[in-house]
């Protein structure tokens, strides 16, 4: 099965997310 | 650190098993700055959740799979919280390093978020451990069970999976491929369900897109 996808982009992490930035 | 074939081969259960069995069950004292460093300090909102949280799922736990397994209800959410931990502070030092920041205080006050991290985590241990002591009466446990019991919407545990994944380093690929099985279920249906909050979220980004500029000529 191939790995897994990272998908999130530079700008995208848990912060912006869950709109916290 | 994406995948690669060392790693996956690198990590092994008893790895992760060795991590958490001997951690600590509170945060760390570098968790512990990153909370000293919040406008409002979250420490004592995090111990009450991880308390409160506990009770609900152990409960539910005995109710589900026995009150004979109370017991191992208890054991696989006390990893959880270890590995909660564990990888929220890894979080943060990724998260401060891309944004030369150190006051996390809107994250680290937000209940969705908490919840959902230490959702992923009881549900990687539950995965790995086994979700009772014997075989048969597990299942009733299996995803999207964690979402019922600790009422949180499926678009917002898909939130961390991502992050949670590159945030431990120590996962296996089994419990990777168990998180992206997860994350697949919520896109093709979970998300969609009529509580889910990306109805809200295609509203309002359509509303922030405003009317189509020319809309195309209706064909005859």
């Amino acid at each position: 099965a191939p790995d897994y996808h990272f998908g999130l982009e530079d700008g995208e992490g848990v912060r912006e997310l869950f709109d916290c930035d | 650190p994406p995948q690669t074939p060392v790693r996956a081969v690198m990590n092994t259960i008893q790895q992760l098993m060795m991590i958490l069995n001997t951690a600590s069950d509170q945060p760390s004292e570098n968790l512990i700055s990153y909370f000293n460093n919040c406008t409002v300090n979250p420490k004592e909102s995090i111990l009450k959740r991880v308390e409160t949280i506990g009770c609900i799922f152990k409960e539910k736990f005995a109710e589900t799979v026995g009150q004979g397994c109370i017991e191992i209800g208890s054991q696989r959410y006390k990893l959880g919280v270890r590995l909660y931990y564990r990888v929220m502070e890894s979080m943060l030092k990724s998260e401060e390093e891309r944004l030369s920041i150190q006051n996390f205080s809107k994250l680290l006050n937000d209940n969705t978020f908490h919840t959902s991290l230490l959702a992923s985590a009881v549900e990687i241990v539950m995965a790995t451990y086994g979700r009772s002591g014997s075989q048969n009466n597990g299942a009733g446990t299996d995803f999207p069970w964690i979402l019922n019991v600790l009422d949180l919407k499926a678009f917002d545990f898909y939130k961390v999976i991502e992050s949670f994944i590159k945030a431990e380093a120590s996962l296996t690929r089994e419990m990777i491929k168990h998180l992206e099985r997860c994350e697949h279920r919520i896109m093709e249906s979970l998300a969609w369900q009529s509580d889910s909050p990306l109805f809200d979220l295609i509203k309002q980004s359509k509303e922030r897109e405003g009317p189509a500029d020319h809309p195309e000529p209706t064909s005859t």
